[in-house]
């Protein structure tokens, strides 16, 4: 599956 | 974590807190956009949505929270507490023409087609034109409370911090997200006006007036 994302900014 | 980056989420605090602070002592929302803190309270909500499903730091938690807490709380103060006050008159944008394009532009581009991903597309779109109601706003009223300036000064200075933080995170990361970039940059750019008012007119003293 493809790398999703982890979003670490606010 | 770098400075940039924190001393834009402290410059975002700071103009949050002041932007309450200043409803609650006034006891008034006079010349404050109601709509844009309706679009504000939207993309906290949309972008945050990744609380109930991971954790990244206590830090990342807690002013998520914060956030979506004093935007809910302001907009409570506009429409609800102080709604006598509110110049619905003069908060005349059509947020319609941000929030369905916005909504589309997310559809179309993103990182990847999830619902979450979605949503936070579609926050990182709109909180680059939730602003637009604001200054609108202000240019229809032809003037802003001192406070007020201070509020979205802070405000248009986060966003500027973060683009460094992003160039910062480039190149000692190796890391950059380029719809957040885009966003980014579109909306610093909308506050340059503003910024140059607030210089030359604000920082010595005066008192932020358009010109008629």
């Amino acid at each position: 599956r493809e790398f999703v994302f982890q979003h670490d900014e606010l | 974590m770098n400075i940039f980056r924190l001393t834009g989420d402290l410059s975002h605090l700071a103009a949050i807190i002041i932007l309450l602070l200043k409803i609650w002592k006034t006891r008034s929302c006079a010349g404050i956009s109601g709509k844009s803190q309706i679009l504000f309270a939207i993309v906290f909500t949309t972008r945050y949505l990744d609380l109930l499903s991971s954790f990244i730091s206590l830090y990342n938690t807690s002013m998520k929270v914060i956030y979506i807490g004093c935007a809910y709380a302001t907009v409570y103060l506009i429409y609800m507490k102080f709604r006598a006050t509110y110049d619905g008159n003069h908060d005349s944008f059509r947020v319609e023409f941000l929030v369905v394009p916005v909504g589309g532009l997310a559809v179309l581009i993103n990182h990847d087609f999830s619902f979450l991903e979605i949503l936070w597309t579609f926050s990182i779109y709109l909180e680059s034109v939730a602003i637009l109601p604001q200054l609108f706003m202000i240019s229809k009223t032809g003037e802003a409370e001192t406070i007020t300036t201070h509020y979205l000064f802070c405000l248009g200075l986060y966003r500027a911090l973060y683009i460094v933080n992003w160039i910062w995170r480039y190149y000692f990361e190796a890391f950059f997200d380029l719809i957040a970039i885009v966003a980014g940059v579109v909306q610093t750019i909308l506050y340059c006006d503003f910024f140059y008012l607030y210089v030359t007119k604000v920082l010595k003293g005066k008192k932020l007036s358009l010109p008629a």
